[in-house]
């Protein structure tokens, strides 16, 4: 799964 | 982006606001845990290391950086200012960053999203930042006189972290595949340390007096 990684809060 | 994690980083960037406009103008860095802010600076230092590796947006970017740079700024004038580490309350901020920092280093060897070294480091920054607030609460506890600015930037940061809930159950409801179960328990057990916190400043603040925590 690709977006697992996708980490975009802060 | 939705309005809540809007509204959670506009507080959390109002906190740190608070914390600089007191002591940058004041010039006083009383009732203030230079203990919690140093666990924060290494909790956005390692957690913010993907500014290298991956690019999410301008705000995005441009964030991190606002938290990385205040926060080493804030730990510099409260340890280096000729000034303002003067009125450090260093007797009473006597709790052990490695009481903290061992655990969770430990605990993000063991449970992360994926066994590489940026992983366990973010994992570490998530358990690091849950607790980071207990040096700041126990000090406030030890304070008789907490001054306003102060209560107002903990206020902040606690208000910070309970709309990032909201955010989460929100991205929950309306992204497909949107789940993060370590940032999420360690949000909710950071936001609940606050609770005790909330309910003297919400009486004070009804009753129109000073905040002071029982001891």
């Amino acid at each position: 799964d690709d977006d697992e990684g996708v980490k975009d809060e802060l | 982006m939705n309005i809540f994690r809007l509204a959670g980083d506009m507080t959390h960037l109002a906190s740190v606001l608070v914390l600089l406009l007191k002591i940058h103008t004041i010039k006083s860095c009383a009732g203030i845990s230079l203990k919690t802010q140093e666990l924060y600076a290494i909790t956005f230092a390692t957690r913010y290391l993907d500014l290298f590796t991956d690019y999410i947006s301008f705000y995005n970017t441009v964030m991190k950086i606002i938290f990385l740079g205040s926060s080493f700024s804030i730990v510099w004038y409260m340890r280096r200012h000729k000034v303002v580490r003067r009125s450090y309350d260093r007797d009473q901020d006597t709790f052990r960053h490695f009481f903290l920092i061992l655990p969770c280093l430990l605990l993000a060897t063991f449970i992360n999203e994926k066994l590489t070294a940026k992983e366990v480091l973010w994992a570490f920054s998530l358990y690091l930042e849950a607790v980071a607030i207990l040096p700041q609460l126990v000090l406030l506890q030890r304070t008789r006189n907490i001054d306003n600015l102060t209560g107002q930037y903990v206020f902040l940061l606690g208000a910070y972290r309970a709309l990032y809930i909201l955010n989460w159950i929100y991205r929950y409801f309306t992204e497909a595949r949107y789940v993060h179960w370590i940032t999420w328990i360690c949000g909710v057990v950071q936001t609940l340390l606050y609770a005790d916190f909330f309910y003297y400043y919400f009486q004070s603040w009804k009753k129109n007096v000073k905040l002071e925590l029982p001891a």
